[in-house]
């Protein structure tokens, strides 16, 4: 996602969080006095420093070309083969970090859980902008161009950005926070009886970033790939199927980075 | 969910 993503996925997780986690946030944010959602960001600023470069590819995981389906042993790789540098490896290893480097009382562990929290928060948005799960070849949309109306754009940063950005134009006041509301009012509404299943593990896995993958391949094939071709302008017909998906994610992110 | 798991007092530790 792009800042407004990552920003409405860590403040829906914020208002989730348990006392203790709470606590939690706010011993290992200091800076930004527990407050998550400002720092969900700080990962996409760092990724093209040269001292954090080996993080850019965690940022997503790429998937066979028009195969739409996720695998983790086939797919969590980087581009040179290295196993597990991939956006659901990244999450399991910052949700490794945390908790053995948490509650660990004798501190072993040299992990600086301020980075692991914030890398750990951001992957889990990640995971959830379907085009951070799809094909190689296009790089996740990334080299499909295509007019978002009159401007032209790549299919990825449509996903990123340009949607959440048309409807906070065309529907809630240029505010993030009044879109923010009203996931969170779909969330008590259409959505309320799917929370629970959003939010479990159906393995007995501390974390299962592998069906959030599969659930964003399937979204990006049957949504973001589709009626999408290189060259394609992008309107309201497009814009107004596609942002009830992106609303969803945007929660499903907040309730499971929670 | 995650944090939520991950800082629960004595939450699990993973071998």
């Amino acid at each position: 996602w792009g800042k407004e993503g990552h920003y409405a996925t860590c403040k829906i997780a914020q208002s989730l969080l348990t006392e203790e986690a709470t606590k939690a946030v706010k011993e290992l944010l200091p800076e930004s006095e527990g407050n998550l959602s400002a720092v969900c960001s700080w990962p996409d600023e760092i990724k093209w420093m040269n001292k954090w470069r080996w993080t850019s590819e965690l940022h997503y995981v790429d998937t066979p070309d028009f195969r739409c389906n996720y695998d983790y042993d086939r797919d969590c790789h980087d581009s040179s083969g290295v196993k597990d540098r991939c956006v659901t490896g990244a999450i399991y290893n910052y949700t490794e970090q945390l908790v053995t480097g948490y509650n660990a009382s004798n501190s072993v562990t040299n992990y600086n859980l301020t980075e692991a929290l914030m890398f750990l928060s951001h992957y889990i948005g990640d995971v959830h902008q379907p085009l951070h799960v799809s094909f190689t070849t296009d790089e996740g949309g990334n080299t499909i161009t295509v007019r978002w109306y009159k401007r032209k754009t790549n299919l990825h940063h449509v996903w990123d950005s340009d949607i959440i950005e048309s409807a906070m134009k065309t529907f809630y006041d240029k505010d993030l926070n009044v879109m923010i509301s009203a996931i969170e009012k779909n969330m008590t509404t259409t959505w309320s009886n799917d929370i629970s299943s959003w939010a479990n593990c159906t393995s007995a896995e501390e974390v299962c970033p592998d069906p959030w993958a599969s659930e964003s391949i399937k979204c990006s094939c049957n949504y973001a790939y589709r009626n999408a071709t290189p060259g394609s302008t992008l309107g309201d017909e497009y814009f107004l199927s596609r942002l009830p998906v992106v609303e969803m994610r945007l929660a499903q992110g907040g309730v499971r980075l929670a | 969910a995650t944090l939520n798991q991950i800082f629960t007092p004595y939450a699990s530790v993973s071998q």
